[in-house]
């Protein structure tokens, strides 16, 4: 006879925490220091603070314990919110159409999991709010049964000096031995798509990183915005019934997403035979299938603003390529934005060719989302497929070659394949844009290349 | 200013549920049937019950949506269960140390949730536990918000005929042109481990797919465990001494783990210095601590049982091998069972060369977890890594060759890299198992290769 439960979600993602990144020592000290430093960025630069960012991991008296010690100078967590955000898993300050590096209200908390179930040690927040007079300090663990914040110790002091941010310091199993690498390599990754924030980096053989500010230049902070209608399905547009306060459907459409002014929203409704003034409460289920149906294909609605996105930028990317490669030939470009599922997205696509970079049997790829760099699961993610789908021999390029491709996609929300913000999944309408993106770079390298012969040509003869 | 809020499982995975492979049409369609073929196999196999298992895929009105339907043979949904089991995201008869197919308490949620954010059309339920009288029959849907079920309807009749079993009916968006391929090959390797179950598929283009049975044999079931001690961590050691109703710390190692005698838990306990008798809720958290640390340690404890476990069997992976592939040679093997963070698993290894198998440039692989055929995200698994790791010239084999390898891995967890359930995560002590397991059928690969080749050089002389 079966016997049923339920799990709170701590519990299951305690239980199933290789599916959030944390599958072994060396893997979760990677996983620990890029979820708190994907927050440390988030804190800063999607509020107009030019990052200044410390990473620590020093050894403990055992040889299999880090402690990791994450610091930033951002907006800080309000005191009152420290013990949910640091403790109940699945809440977050993220979960809106904004883009940002976190999103799923599980990051931090999976770190300080696995710290507690590996150390039995808790999690040391320190912070303080931007308006905020005094500093706050908290020892927490998580109860994870019941999925909720456990606060062993807590105390605040008046601030001495100007200071805002948050330190969050970890006990944990790790591998610094295997992780070194991975860890050393995402910090420069980082570090090279965000020129404006100051980063330094110890690690516990005592090695040091430093990448300093080269631009004071931040880039124009994301903005939350309305979802677009295309591919909004049911629940979502239930959702948005169920929370409006407008009492006419012309309205209610015109308020409740991007790129609906009035006459879109009159022509949509007379399109269907729905009345401009009835109640969106008071639709019933056929009558939102065939509104949200429609909308699916109405041609008429204002394509996304690419205003509330934040993208690295070609000009950027260039100067990052530049520098880490040393190549022969570089371009980049950032697309126009689109659109899947309501979600407006900016693919970036930037190529160098030759000059430094060795030649290898298919292109080296940079992925990232949302500004973080990817490098795990490669394989899986949609943009390896397309990168090494694409016909190179159409742009003049035979492997073994010295190409390497870095794809950026941002957006109010990324399509991971996992908890673990590892691979990006097959969604069609980003596959499409970002096949588009690289066609139009290798058509800048194919010019390159031929024009190049060219000379050459002209020269042996 | 930064406002926060938490989300409930179900709308969690309703916003990420790309997660869970729900990532296109074409995706959600092929995950939405082995969600349902594995709740039937569970339902069926693991309780002693020749599968019989019927999925039906139609065509409806609107040609992006389908119905899929699957019925199966097995003990039922107790009718009190029904709405949760369905209808609550993380409520599951499978959180237990028990080798099952499903294991997160999702599948079914997710196809169901699937299917009403794209037809916004209930799922159907009807069901009769073994032992009842009474067919049940529901239509529910998920409250995506809270976390709960919504009964739309419900009825319930007197059996007419001797049936037990399920059947799952759900409405929803798909891509049948892009799908077929993978959901007949997942179909089909489904049929080559359970020679057991009948299973008959029927297509939306009325393509029919029947797999007779072809033995009466069933394996014995897997049974429920306790969790070994190696590799047990803190949290989970603390939740046995939760639970357990034992007053003395030696009975209670002895209750709670296998593989603890009473003389391994008293020697174990006075290396430690700990008192045989004291109570388990007594213990200090740092005498938690060092009581795990040493279990970690600890080489008496008697390794863990295979009989818990039900592998496919060597026999079984030899005769499916030859039928789907006609090689010149084959063989299989079972490993005795090993463990990871208290979890005993076991692997078995096939290898199929020459023959009918097509030369390629590396070995066709077939991967399989808990008897579930993992088909998308190859490279990123952990068995893919170690398979063309292996250096196969060692073995004579030299690509492109005709080489084909099928990994099984049961265990009491398996761990996945994500909810969708197609890749495993690299966990170290699997790996090396598997790794061993290869390369004792790769000897024996290169032992008849050899043979081969001396009978062939004593021929042309
Ligand atoms: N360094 C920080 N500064 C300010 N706020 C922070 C910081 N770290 C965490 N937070 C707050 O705690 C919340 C929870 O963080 P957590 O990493 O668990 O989830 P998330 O970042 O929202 O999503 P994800 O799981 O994708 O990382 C964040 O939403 C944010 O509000
Ligand atoms: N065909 C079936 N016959 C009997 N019980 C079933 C059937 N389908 C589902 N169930 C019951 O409903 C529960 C929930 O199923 P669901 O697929 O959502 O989760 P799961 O199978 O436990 O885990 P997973 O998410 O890994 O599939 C199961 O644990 C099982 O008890
Ligand atoms: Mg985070
Ligand atoms: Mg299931």
């Amino acid at each position: 006879l079966e016997t049923f439960k339920s799990l709170s979600p701590a519990e299951f993602f305690y239980r199933n925490r290789e599916i959030a990144g944390f599958s072994n020592p060396s893997r979760a000290l990677y996983q620990a220091v890029r979820e708190l430093v994907e927050n440390a960025l988030d804190a800063t630069e999607t509020h107009g603070i030019l990052p200044i960012i410390r990473v620590y991991i020093d050894r403990t008296s055992n040889p299999m314990h880090y402690v990791v010690s994450v610091e930033d100078n951002g907006i800080g967590v309000p005191p009152q919110f420290v013990p949910k955000a640091f403790g109940q898993v699945l809440f977050s300050s993220k979960y809106k159409l904004r883009q940002t590096r976190g999103m799923f209200g599980l990051g931090a908390k999976m770190a300080i999991l696995y710290g507690q179930l590996t150390t039995g040690r808790p999690v040391e927040i320190i912070t303080s709010p931007v308006k905020s007079k005094r500093v706050y300090f908290f020892k927490l663990m998580i109860d994870i049964k019941n999925n909720r914040p456990i606060v062993l110790e807590k105390a605040s002091w008046s601030k001495k000096k100007e200071w805002h941010g948050t330190i969050v310091t970890i006990a944990l199993e790790g591998d610094w031995g295997r992780a070194k690498s991975r860890i050393i390599e995402y910090i420069k990754r980082v570090a090279l798509v965000t020129p404006y924030a100051e980063i330094l980096f110890k690690g516990p053989d005592n090695s040091y990183f430093y990448y300093p500010r080269v631009t004071t230049k931040l880039p124009r902070p994301p903005r939350e915005v309305l979802p677009h209608p295309y591919g909004v399905d049911l629940e979502a547009f239930k959702m948005l019934i169920a929370s409006t306060q407008e009492s006419r459907l012309e309205d209610f459409l015109v308020k409740s997403f991007q790129g609906v002014g009035k006459k879109t929203a009159q022509d949509l409704l007379r399109k269907i035979g729905l009345p401009l003034d009835k109640s969106p409460k008071k639709l019933s289920l056929d009558e939102i299938k065939i509104l949200v149906e429609e909308m699916k294909k109405y041609e008429r609605f204002k394509p996304p603003r690419a205003d509330p996105l934040s993208p690295i930028g070609a000009e950027l990317i260039v100067l990052g390529l530049k520098q880490i490669l040393q190549p022969e030939f570089v371009t980049a470009i950032t697309r126009k934005p689109a659109v899947y599922e309501g979600h407006p997205f900016i693919v970036e696509v930037g190529l160098a060719y030759g000059g430094a970079i060795e030649s290898s049997n298919e292109p080296i790829l940079y992925r990232y989302a949302n500004k973080i760099p990817l490098l795990y699961d490669e394989k899986s993610d949609v943009l390896w497929k397309i990168v090494n789908e694409l016909d190179w021999r159409q742009y003049n390029v035979s492997f073994p070659a010295p190409l390497a491709v870095l794809i950026h996609i941002c957006s109010t929300k990324i399509p991971y394949k996992g908890v673990g913000k590892e691979s990006i999944a097959d969604v069609p309408e980003i596959e499409r844009e970002v096949r588009n993106a690289l066609r139009e770079v290798a058509r800048k390298l194919r010019s390159y290349i031929q024009k190049k012969q060219k000379v050459e040509e002209t020269y042996r003869k």
